[in-house]
């Protein structure tokens, strides 16, 4: 059946990172796959295309044409045989950064693009402010399975709460926290088991630790993923089982997140 | 003169720490202070008042009692002098957290607050998203000087630029970039190097270059600010620089900012 995936986490966190080789990954199984970002930095499917100038749902937005625009008029498909939505964002100060995702959603509903063909359809959203607009994706009910990725930086394991309080209004709408991957920079022991503390406390299953890689950095310096430039590296082996583990099915007993108070939070982070 | 200060800056980068130091120091020297915090986290003025409970501008929205509430309701006095009020945030994933800050201005108008006789007023506004909500302060023309926390981190000068997109359209309301401050974990001169070229590229005057420091971390455990915590350490000293520097007219040479496009600030960072 059809995977329906949200990647969550605070800007410069790696949501991108993580997002753009799982897609790679499904895509190399000959899965059908949609990559649709939703930041208004707008660079979430650049290592999917290789393409920088492209169309997005704020520029329809913009120009009042977005109920008309067919699907080819929006998506973007790259080298890896992934389709690429971008929402982009408004000029900073204008308007709310927001609103590009909800509107997406109701053109996808529109289009009918929900039905067609694809085997996985993954969501790439800023999750700084889960404010009305980035939490669309849940709302709609278009996130079957939520992904978390933080770091131990306090700002991550804040917004991974706030991200956690948001599934949990939703469980009812069968929107489950899939598990979070912690993406940091030089893990060593003493990190690893402070994160996975926090995870336990927040009920929420660690899906990986990735430790930043050379191939991952210098795969994006050609606008490519590690899975293309590395293929038989570490790092895309392990976003190739983190890929194969999100296709599975959820555990039955995957319960329901437990976020943490503000008072709580504060003196764990 | 009055002095309406807005410190923006994306979240955990320092903006409260430099907030608060900058409300203590002008209270220490016997102004009167207005401290707003706009930040859904709600930790802005927690330093000035010591107290962890108190009333929000959401809570008012949300019992729908905003208009009638008067300005005892919301401002809490702490022991250094300085009024607070916090706008507070929505419950996550409901609403717009940018609401509360506009809903502020509009409550300030209507009560007169700013006719109140306050020398300096200060709002700490978080600077990750400006959309429409957290842009209010500038649309209100109520920042005559805007101030931005930075550090070395690709989001931080993300930010930074989109703040400074912000105040480059608001030029015509007597908005002005008052300048940069780098609040950097461990400078050393490579990086103080590459921040000042950032700086004079974005054409913005650099403030300061605040080093972390234990004194502000000793004093933030025991919720108060270096200046009464350690008055005569050089943190202190620096915060108290800072803010007689904002004190003083702006020079009439200050130009406007010079915002980066997106090519070129990916680049950059
Ligand atoms: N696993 C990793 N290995 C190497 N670099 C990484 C890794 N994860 C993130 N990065 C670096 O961090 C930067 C920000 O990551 P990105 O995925 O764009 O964050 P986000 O999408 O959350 O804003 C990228 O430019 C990338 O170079
Ligand atoms: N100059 C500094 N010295 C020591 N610690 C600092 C300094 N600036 C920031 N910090 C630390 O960083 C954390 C985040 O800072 P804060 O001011 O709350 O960020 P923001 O208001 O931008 O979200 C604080 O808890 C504080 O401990
Ligand atoms: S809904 Fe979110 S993005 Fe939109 S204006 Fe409000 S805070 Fe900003
Ligand atoms: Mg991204
Ligand atoms: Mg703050």
């Amino acid at each position: 059946g059809r995977t329906a995936v949200v990647v969550y986490g605070k800007g410069g966190i790696g949501k991108s990172t993580v997002a753009v080789h799982l897609s790679a990954a499904w895509a190399e199984r000959g899965l059908r796959v949609l990559h649709v970002g939703c930041d208004p930095k707008m660079d979430s499917t650049l290592r999917l295309t290789g393409v920088e100038e492209r169309p997005c749902v704020v520029d329809f937005i913009e120009d009042r044409t977005l109920r008309q625009r067919e699907p080819a008029d929006l998506i973007v498909r790259g080298p890896t045989g992934v389709d690429t939505i971008e929402t982009g964002g408004p000029e900073p100060g204008v308007g709310c950064a927001g609103r590009g995702v909800a509107s997406l959603l109701d053109w996808m509903d529109l289009k009918r693009v929900r039905t067609w063909p694809y085997d996985v359809v993954l969501f790439d959203v800023l999750g700084d402010l889960v404010c009305g607009g980035f939490v669309a994706p849940v709302r709609y009910g278009v996130a079957q399975r939520v992904v978390i990725v933080a770091s131990a930086e306090p700002m991550a394991l804040f917004a991974a709460n706030n991200i956690s309080r948001v599934v949990l209004r939703h469980v009812a709408d069968d929107v489950r926290l899939a598990g979070i991957v912690f993406n940091v920079k030089e893990p060593d022991d003493r990190v690893r088991a402070a994160l996975d503390a926090f995870a336990a406390r927040l009920g929420v299953h660690v899906l990986a630790h990735i430790p930043w890689s050379r191939a991952v950095r210098d795969a994006e310096q050609a606008n490519r993923t590690a899975i293309e430039h590395d293929p038989s590296g570490e790092a895309a082996e392990q976003f190739r089982a983190l890929a194969a583990a999100l296709r599975e099915p959820l555990p039955p007993d995957l319960g329901a997140p437990t976020p943490l108070d503000r008072r709580e939070l504060l003196s764990f982070i």
